[in-house]
């Protein structure tokens, strides 16, 4: 079924937009091109209400207790968490390193802060991600136009205050331009 | 338009309760 299906049950709160969260683990040892990328990824759950919502995330694994290099995506319906999307084609995302430990609370967050339309940059968020790898644990925001300085320098603002992350905590713009020159994505 | 906008609060406030205001 399409996430267009969706639709908040009676009496829930809903959200200003339908989101999908897709799961994707990297296979070790291969290559990853964008179709292989695709392959692995899969919707494990699409919610337009904040008991939607809920009722997903209290049955997800939590975070902190998600092992080897794998990935949560939280994407506007419609989106896909590609690079290629034609919605993320002209786009970016702001990139924020985590030592392990920190993240589970600050993806949390995050995803509060995105849900409710915290960020006030119109239709300019796609989506977040959660990266677990081996040393560290990486959280991302993707917005559609990375050329937009007011909408980007807006949501690194929010994100500072929202993920209330320590002071000397560095964050980073990547425009999906790049990523897809240098075929990484941090 | 108008947007849905919630705060945190209220976002916690859902899941201890799912049909609270």
């Amino acid at each position: 079924p399409s996430y267009k299906d969706v639709v908040p049950g009676p009496g829930e709160h809903p959200l200003q937009y339908t989101y999908c969260i897709w799961y994707s683990k990297k296979q070790p040892g291969r290559a990853q091109d964008a179709a292989s990328f695709e392959k692995n990824m899969n919707v494990i759950g699409t919610f337009c209400s904040v008991e939607q919502f809920w009722k997903i995330y209290s049955h997800m694994i939590r975070v902190n207790e998600m092992a080897g290099h794998s990935d949560i995506h939280v994407f506007k319906g419609g989106i896909k968490p590609l690079w290629e999307d034609k919605a993320n084609r002209l786009g970016g995302k702001w990139i924020v390193r985590l030592r392990k430990g920190l993240v589970a609370r600050c993806w949390e967050n995050l995803i509060l802060a995105m849900l409710g339309e915290q960020f006030m940059v119109g239709d300019e968020v796609c989506g977040a991600v959660i990266s677990i790898r081996f040393q560290e644990d990486i959280i991302s925001i993707w917005n559609r136009t990375a050329g937009d300085e007011q909408v980007t320098s807006r949501i690194r603002d929010t994100l500072r205050r929202v993920l209330n992350l320590p002071p000397n905590t560095v964050m980073e713009y990547k425009t999906h331009n790049e990523s897809l020159k240098d075929k990484s994505s941090f | 338009g108008t947007r849905i906008i919630y705060d945190r609060s209220f976002l916690l406030k859902c899941r201890a309760s799912p049909m609270s205001n």
